[in-house]
């Protein structure tokens, strides 16, 4: 489904260079659930936004179902982001100005589907992630965790096929993060999703095909479980 | 040291009401290592800001050296965070349009250090947190993990009594945050300072001395280890 082919991530800041990804090879099936681990800095989000079309290689090939995504041109890679995707941000990047319950429909929105259907779909994903009381709230009356779920939530909106969690339980205590865990491994094993989790909980690993361990910017090892 | 005394904090959104703490009464001792648990939404981080003295509760009492910090003026209330207090934020809260150095010497800037004085200090506590190499980066160029770990650095810049330590783990891999908490438990152990660790790391339960539990806005239980 996914290949990473020789992929740099080079940064150039003025007369710096500093390289986040080094020469990283990597491949991905459909339906598999993969675990990336390393410590802090060493190019996991960055690896994350690569695979996620939401940047380009400095260096080599990154292909999604066989198609080289830098030849691609922004509306393919629009629609491959908003349909095929679902991204839950390590810092969420939710909307402000936008109650919960608009930033879980927002993805639907850009795949125009009916409001009522789009309104239908986010009460329920937010339901499930234990935020039926708080849909009306903004983001900022939320705390840590409640912004993450509310992340969780929006990114299976349009209930994408490659669901990529950058540390999706680090802000949530044991048995939410949990319950969290154990839905998406659902998607997994129920509907034939494919699922990247940046993690540094060892429990998510337990949950995965195949462990993928990233040290300064390059793969360490990958492990078959 | 602290003493909360049937602390509540409500919140008002037009007609709607939400209690975020209910009736918390908590005694900390000076130099006590006192680990905060409680599910996602339960109001920790609620009760975390009012300890440092960055909101004041709805009703009850909170006293920090005896003083009722509700009756005290606002340049009395700066003064205590300035110097007393060193806040680790569950979401950071950089500057960013500040470099990462200019983030950590901001809190001795604020107490009139010496600016070379200030400098050499920051510098050291980024060597401490590893980030030596990212002195000069924008925080917006910093991993998750990096971002967490200056806002670590800059909670110690005035070498405050107390340190408030708002999920300081959750975007590090297992090494580095056992690392940052073995140097956190430093600071308890050899220099008697009061360290409050808002965490779902139950590695870092193992350290406390008093275990608060919270649920819904109320005290649960605490332990004593
Ligand atoms: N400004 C606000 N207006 C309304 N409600 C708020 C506001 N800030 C926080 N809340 C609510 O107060 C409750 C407690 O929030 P708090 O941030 O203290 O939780 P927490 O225990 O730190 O959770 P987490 O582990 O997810 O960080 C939440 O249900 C939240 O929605
Ligand atoms: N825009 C940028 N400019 C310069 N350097 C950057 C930029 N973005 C990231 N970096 C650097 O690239 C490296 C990898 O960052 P990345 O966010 O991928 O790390 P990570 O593995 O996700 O870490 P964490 O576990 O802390 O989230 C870091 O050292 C970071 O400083
Ligand atoms: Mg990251
Ligand atoms: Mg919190």
């Amino acid at each position: 489904l996914l290949c990473l082919e020789n992929v740099w991530k080079i940064y150039q800041m003025g007369e710096i260079e500093f390289a986040a990804l080094k020469g990283v090879d990597l491949e991905i099936d459909k339906g598999e659930f993969v675990a990336i681990l390393g410590p802090s800095g060493s190019g996991k989000s960055t690896m994350m936004n690569l695979i996620g079309c939401l940047d380009l290689p400095s260096r080599g090939t990154i292909r999604l179902d066989a198609r080289d995504i830098s030849k691609l041109c922004e509306s393919d890679l629009a629609q491959i982001r908003g349909k095929k995707i679902g991204f839950i941000f390590q810092q969420f990047n939710l909307i402000p100005t936008l109650s919960v319950l608009e930033n879980v429909m927002l993805p639907l929105e850009f795949q125009e589907v009916d409001n009522d259907v789009a309104r239908q779909r986010a009460l329920g994903l937010l339901e499930l992630v234990g935020l039926k009381d708080r849909v009306y709230y903004n983001p900022s009356q939320l705390s840590g965790g409640q912004r993450q779920r509310v992340a969780i939530a929006r990114s299976l909106a349009v209930d994408p096929d490659i669901i990529l969690a950058d540390e999706p339980t680090g802000n949530l205590d044991s048995k939410t993060g949990a319950y969290i865990l154990d839905f998406l491994n659902g998607l997994h094993t129920n509907e034939g999703k494919t699922i990247i989790v940046v993690t540094h909980d060892l429990n998510i690993v337990k949950y995965a095909e195949k462990v993928v361990y990233i040290k300064d910017g390059e793969i360490e090892k990958v492990e078959y479980t």
